[in-house]
C-alpha cells in the first residue's frame, strides 16, 4: 500500500508540471522542482523513480513527458463522469466548483432523495431523484461516486452507488463507510485542513 | 520547513490515538498504530522522535501522553475562534459541520458582502456585514480565518481579515492570496482529493 502522503506529493508535482507546461518550460531538474513545491530534491527523484526511469542525470525532467507519465499512474489519462449524491449546502458548492473539471472529474449528474430538492436546477444539472440513479448510470456509465449527506444516509447511499456500479466513492458525510472488496473509499474530513493551518501557526512562532 | 506530509501524518495519528482514548487503551506500540493508519512502523516511530523522546522500547507509547505532546507541537492546546467570510454555499456547508468543534475549532462569526445575506441565520449565528468584521473581532480575538467566497474577492477579504487580527488563513476560492510574513495561508483544492481516489482507484486494478 502506497502511503497517503506519497500520494499527495504526486499530486503536487503535477500542479507544479501544470503550470510549468503554461509557462512554456520543457525541461526541469528535481532541485527546480523542490523550489516549486517545497518538497526536497531526494524525495522528489526518489517518489519519480517509482513511476519509471524519467530523468536524465544533468538534464533533468521533460515537463511534458513526466506530466504525462505521472497522469497515466493516477489514472487521470481520461476524463471522469462523477454522480453527486446530495443537493443541499454542500452538494451545490461542489457542483459550483470550476477546479473539478479542470483536473478532468465532471460532476454528469446529482440526486437527492428530498421531493422538494428533485426537479430544481443545480448550475447546468436538474436534481434527480434517488429511484432514477441505478437506470441513469447504466448510459452514463460513471466510476466515481460523491456521498454529500447526513451521517444517517451516508451507507445507504453509497449501497446505492455501488449497485449503480460506482467503484469510488468521495464520502464527505462523517461516518465510516463499508464496502466489499474492491471498492476503494476515501474520506475527506475538511478539519485535517485546520489542523494542518494550526501547525504552520504554531511553528511559525516558535 | 517540515513537508506537508509529515504535518498529515500527525493528524492521522492524532485521529488515531483519540480514537484508542475512546476505548479506553492506555498503551499503544508503534506496530499497533501502524495497523491502525496504515502508516509503516518506522515511519511512525521517526516521526514522534521529532515531537520528543516519548516511547519506551518494549513497551510502546502512553496513548495520553503522547496525544497531549502531538496536540501541543500542532497548536491544538486550546480551542481556536475562526471567522467564516462568505455564507454562501460551501460558507453553509461549513458551519453546519460538526466535525470541526470536535477538533476545538469553533466558527463563532460568519460574514459576507450581500445584503440580502446579512441578517439572516446561518445555524446558530446571524450574518454579519463585513464593516462590522474589524470592530467583532477586537472582543473576538479569533486568529484564523475562512475564505469562501468568489475567486475575484478572496484577495479583498484576507487584507480585511489580516487588518482585523488573524494570523492563519484557510483559503478555498481558486487564487492565490498575498499575504504579508508571518500569516499563514492554506489553500484547499478539494480536486486534490479527487486525484488522490483516481489514484487508488487505478492501483487497485492493476
Ligand atoms: N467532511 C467535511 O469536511 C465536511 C464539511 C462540511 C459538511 N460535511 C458533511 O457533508 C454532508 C452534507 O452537508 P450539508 O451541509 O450539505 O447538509 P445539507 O443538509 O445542506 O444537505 C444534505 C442533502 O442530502 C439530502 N439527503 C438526505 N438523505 C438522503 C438520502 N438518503 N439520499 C439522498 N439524498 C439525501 C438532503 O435532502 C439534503 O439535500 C453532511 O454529512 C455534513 O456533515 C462534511
Ligand atoms: N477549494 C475547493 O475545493 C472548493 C470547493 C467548492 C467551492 N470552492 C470555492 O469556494 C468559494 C465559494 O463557493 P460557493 O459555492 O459557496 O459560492 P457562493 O456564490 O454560493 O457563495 C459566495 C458568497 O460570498 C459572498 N461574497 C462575495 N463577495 C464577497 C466579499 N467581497 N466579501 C464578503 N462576501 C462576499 C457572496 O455574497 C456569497 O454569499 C468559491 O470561490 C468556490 O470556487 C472551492
Amino acid at each position: 500500500r502506497v502511503p497517503d502522503p506519497t500520494v499527495g506529493r504526486l499530486s503536487t508535482y503535477l500542479h507544479c508540471l501544470r503550470a510549468l507546461e503554461r509557462d512554456g518550460i520543457t525541461t526541469v531538474s528535481s532541485a527546480e522542482m523542490a523550489d516549486h513545491t517545497g518538497i526536497n530534491a531526494a524525495q522528489i527523484r526518489k517518489d519519480v523513480s517509482y513511476i519509471g526511469e524519467l530523468g536524465r542525470p544533468g538534464v533533468g525532467y521533460d515537463v511534458g513527458h513526466l506530466k504525462r507519465c505521472l497522469m497515466e499512474r493516477m489514472g487521470l489519462g481520461q476524463p471522469h463522469g462523477v454522480l453527486l449524491v446530495g443537493a443541499g449546502s454542500l452538494g451545490s458548492a461542489l457542483c459550483s466548483y470550476p477546479g473539478f473539471a479542470e483536473q478532468g472529474f465532471f460532476i454528469i449528474a446529482v440526486f437527492d432523495s428530498s421531493p422538494a430538492k428533485v426537479g430544481r436546477r443545480l448550475g447546468s444539472l436538474e436534481v434527480l431523484s434517488m429511484e432514477e440513479l441505478a437506470r441513469r448510470n447504466r448510459d452514463l456509465r460513471a466510476r466515481i461516486g460523491v456521498i454529500a449527506v447526513p451521517r444517517d444516509a451516508a451507507q445507504g447511499v453509497a449501497d446505492c452507488l455501488v449497485a449503480a456500479g460506482i467503484r469510488g466513492i468521495l464520502n464527505f458525510a462523517p461516518v465510516k463507510i463499508e464496502v466489499r472488496e474492491g471498492i476503494t473509499v476515501r474520506n475527506v474530513d475538511l478539519a485535517q485542513e485546520f489542523e494542518a493551518l494550526s501547525y504552520y501557526m504554531a511553528s511559525a512562532t516558535d
